[in-house]
């Protein structure tokens, strides 16, 4: 079963069309194996992107240093479907 | 299921595995024999039905079509389809609009649109969100399937690696969970309307993704994609968005409702529900009810629509 201990939703958002550019490029970088839950479309919407353990420093860090504004929208993913999954559970029950 | 021993003992109010909504599809088909029949127009990859409730007071009669759980992940849509379908099966006889609709038109709702995936994010993986037939030369399985359709297939705004997300397949309508409802419209050949529902991000979708190229009912679709948000709004003052695809979100290519719209389905729309819990694709199952009430709301609208603007 596929977990994701450590993994976070960051919610992006974009300040100018400049940034929306450069958070779009992190849709290219392949190798921090984000998961975009929602997409880059314009500085009016925020982008909601899943970023495992191994990415979030280097994602953190591309974002502050381009003085992109973020927040975490879940602090720990796995510990929310352990939730989601208990509640399943216990009305199963 | 899940316990309930009838379709008023379910419980709308949380999350349920494919079975249980399996069965629940059997409960509602049981107890409603002169309104509600169950067509399996395929199967999925794995080989679970594909299963249509069909809502009909008469033969021969004009369709409307509504799907949810083409992204498995996106779990508030299949537990807002099943709360629909209890709606459409007693409000039948005591909502005046839903009762002149069913008196002329049937209506055709696909709960389990990806059965493959969903059962995938109960066991191995709560973020899958494409089919799971594997693809030959890669160790990434599934496809997109709201990128499979055979509407601008392949242009930008799908992916061709099978690792990414929006991988959109080797071939339009390469996923049988396409096929079969492709088949499905193809061979009913009288659909007025199609509306497929995502979530999340609060939007109202009309064609087209894959062009800027405006559909020629653009006017039309537009205003009542305003009354329909409007009526949504209306109950708990959920915001929502609304324009082309490629207008408001992004280009996307291969998608459902451009290939419908091209049919000759007017009204073909696409729903992303409400995000009100901030949770994503984790929406916390007290938000299933509301969610799927306000939605009833703006679906209403556009079946009115439809019924009322015969074409």
């Amino acid at each position: 079963k596929e977990t994701f201990e450590g993994h976070q939703v960051l919610r992006i958002t974009a300040k100018d069309e400049a940034q929306l550019a450069l958070i779009k490029d992190l849709e290219d970088m392949i190798h921090f194996e984000l998961d975009f839950w929602r997409g880059v479309t314009d500085v009016a919407s925020p982008v909601d992107v899943r970023v495992p353990f191994h990415s979030l420093q280097s994602v953190k860090v591309y974002l502050e240093t381009k003085a992109i504004e973020y927040a975490t929208m879940i602090e720990d993913l796995q510990a929310l479907l352990e939730k989601e999954q208990e509640e399943m559970d216990a009305v199963a029950r | 299921a899940g316990g309930a021993r009838s379709t008023d003992s379910f419980d709308y109010a949380n999350y349920h595995t494919i079975s249980e909504i399996y069965n629940f599809q059997d409960m509602l088909v049981r107890e409603n024999p002169n309104l509600v029949s169950k067509i399996v127009i395929g199967q999925s990859y794995e080989g679970r039905p594909l299963s249509v409730l069909k809502f009909s007071t008469g033969a021969n009669r004009p369709g409307l079509w509504i799907d949810t759980g083409i992204h498995s992940r996106e779990w508030v849509t299949q537990a807002s389809g099943t709360w629909f379908a209890k709606k459409i099966a007693t409000a039948y006889g005591s909502d005046p609009a839903l009762t002149a609709i069913l008196n002329n038109m049937d209506i055709f709702l696909l709960i389990m649109t990806n059965p493959d995936g969903f059962a995938y994010t109960q066991t191995n993986n709560r973020m899958w969100r494409k089919t799971r037939k594997p693809n030959p030369g890669s160790s990434c399985v599934g496809v997109d399937p709201n990128r499979n359709w055979d509407a601008g297939f392949g242009e930008p705004g799908a992916s061709n690696n099978p690792c990414s997300e929006t991988y959109r397949g080797p071939r339009a309508n390469s996923e049988s969970e396409v096929k079969s409802i492709v088949d499905f419209v193809r061979s009913h050949g009288n659909l007025k309307s199609f509306i497929s529902i995502h979530s999340y991000s609060q939007m109202l979708l009309y064609p087209y993704g894959y062009t800027s190229t405006p559909a020629k009912d653009q006017a039309e679709l537009h205003s009542l994609a305003k009354k329909a948000i409007t009526a949504l709004a209306s109950l708990y003052g959920t915001r929502y968005r609304y324009g082309s695809i490629i207008n408001t979100i992004y280009q996307a290519s291969g998608g459902t409702i451009d290939w419908t719209y091209n049919q000759g389905i007017k009204y073909s729309y696409t729903f992303e529900l409400r995000d009100t819990g901030d949770y994503g694709f984790l929406l916390p199952a007290n938000q299933i009810i509301p969610t799927a009430e306000e939605t009833w709301l703006a679906l209403m609208v556009i079946m009115k629509h439809a019924y009322k603007n015969a074409y």
